[in-house]
């Protein structure tokens, strides 16, 4: 893992959950990987709310450590039988997104280090388990953004 | 549902998701 596309994926993450939280950074200027994220996981974030939420009703996620517990046991399993795909590299972030609403409903106001910590849980499971596929496929820029980009 | 069920689960729809993204560009994007 380089240090380099460890800090853009931080920061795509930091800049998908500010989204989703509709909490946007003034005066930042968001990279094209950033823009077409934001649109392509937001437009699946409603399903993937609406199919998990059940089973999330189970587990209370009053803490980062706690959804710490949960992101990783499900990504884990997610990509336990070895399937790397642009689709479910943007299920991570959804699935961040999801678990960063679910604490700020838990704990009614979120600690803005708390938004950090849970980019920095993405950005760490996508470098460390997709990282070489991300990079065989074109990268963020290549890959991601042709394939998703509008037409 | 024990809780491993439970997270086999959550891991399970998410795939599902993933891969059908995969295969179908999302609405709104064309």
């Amino acid at each position: 893992m380089t240090g380099c596309e460890f800090e853009f994926t931080r920061e795509l993450a930091q800049d998908y959950l500010q989204h989703v939280l509709r909490a946007p950074q003034p005066g930042s200027s968001p990279s094209e990987a950033s823009r077409v994220l934001r649109s392509v996981a937001s437009s699946v974030q409603n399903e993937v709310e609406r199919r998990l939420e059940p089973c999330l009703d189970n587990f209370n996620v009053a803490s980062v450590e706690t959804a710490r517990a949960i992101f990783s046991r499900v990504m884990e399993q997610e990509f336990g039988d070895g399937v790397v795909n642009w689709g479910r590299v943007v299920t991570v972030f959804a699935f961040g997104g999801v678990l960063t609403k679910r604490l700020l409903r838990e704990r009614a106001a979120l600690d803005p280090d708390a938004c950090k910590q849970i980019s920095h849980l993405i950005a760490e499971f996508v470098v460390s388990h997709t990282g070489e596929w991300i990079r065989q496929n074109g990268g963020w820029e290549h890959g991601f953004v042709k394939k998703f980009e509008p037409r | 549902e024990s809780e491993e069920d439970l997270i086999q689960n959550l891991a399970r729809q998410l795939a599902q998701i993933g891969d059908s993204m995969e295969h179908s560009i999302p609405p709104g994007l064309v």
